[in-house]
């Protein structure tokens, strides 16, 4: 373990929290992509079956348990309880156009072919994307509330802290894996015009408002 | 095994 992959996994907590906080407390999912939550419920499960084979740490198991919770819950409050709430016009990205090619990706490139390496290995690419549906949705309604930003920005901020553990693993541990990298290396670049908007405007206390 | 342990990341 180390700072840049603890802050990132915090980051990671942070978000998941936020974004339940947000939908619960203001018993509203206006604004945020029941799509994306889907797919990252789908990262989630398909990432952590090591659940019931490997025991890393206490540590690595609360978490995992967390987020997969966390999206479940998600997914609750907005497909079941605050479903009225749920802006399905602006939530129109095909995820088929996501999962699709992100399978096939996974059978053509892995580490080894094993059920567990290749299911791990969609679960890498499909997060590199899934955040695509929600900003897709900002993009559509042109705006997002300041809660909904913070939200990306700790979401988008964990993979990029991510990046720095990659960094600082090869130097110090000799260890990497380029399929995560890369990946995330994508999925950090998705976020960028967001973080730009992000740190120029709603730092500043405005809205956060896509050029129409 | 050890190539399971090395995925020690989330």
């Amino acid at each position: 373990m180390n700072i840049f992959r603890l802050s990132g996994d915090l980051s990671h907590l942070l978000a998941v929290i936020i974004l339940v906080l947000k939908i619960w407390t203001t018993r509203s999912c206006a604004g945020i992509s029941g799509k994306s939550q889907i797919l990252f419920a789908i990262v989630y499960v398909t990432r952590y079956l090591d659940l019931v084979t490997t025991f890393v740490s206490v540590y690595n198991t609360s978490m995992k348990v967390i987020f997969i919770g966390a999206s479940f819950a998600t997914i609750y409050l907005m497909y079941s309880k605050f479903k009225a709430t749920y802006d399905h016009n602006h939530d129109s990205f095909r995820i088929e156009f996501l999962l699709a090619p992100t399978v096939i990706l996974a059978l053509l490139i892995n580490q080894k072919f094993t059920v567990l390496e290749v299911l791990w290995t969609f679960s890498i690419y499909l997060e590199s994307v899934a955040i695509l549906p929600q900003l897709f949705m900002v993009s559509k309604t042109g705006e997002a509330e300041s809660i909904t930003s913070h939200y990306l920005f700790a979401l988008g901020s964990y993979r990029g802290l991510y990046l720095l553990n990659w960094i600082y693993r090869y130097y110090a541990e000799d260890h990497y894996e380029l399929i995560a990298i890369v990946s995330g290396i994508v999925q950090t670049v998705l976020y960028c015009d967001f973080f730009y908007l992000y740190i120029t405007k709603v730092l500043k206390g405005k809205k956060l408002q896509l050029p129409a | 095994n050890f190539h399971r342990k090395e995925k020690d990341e989330l």
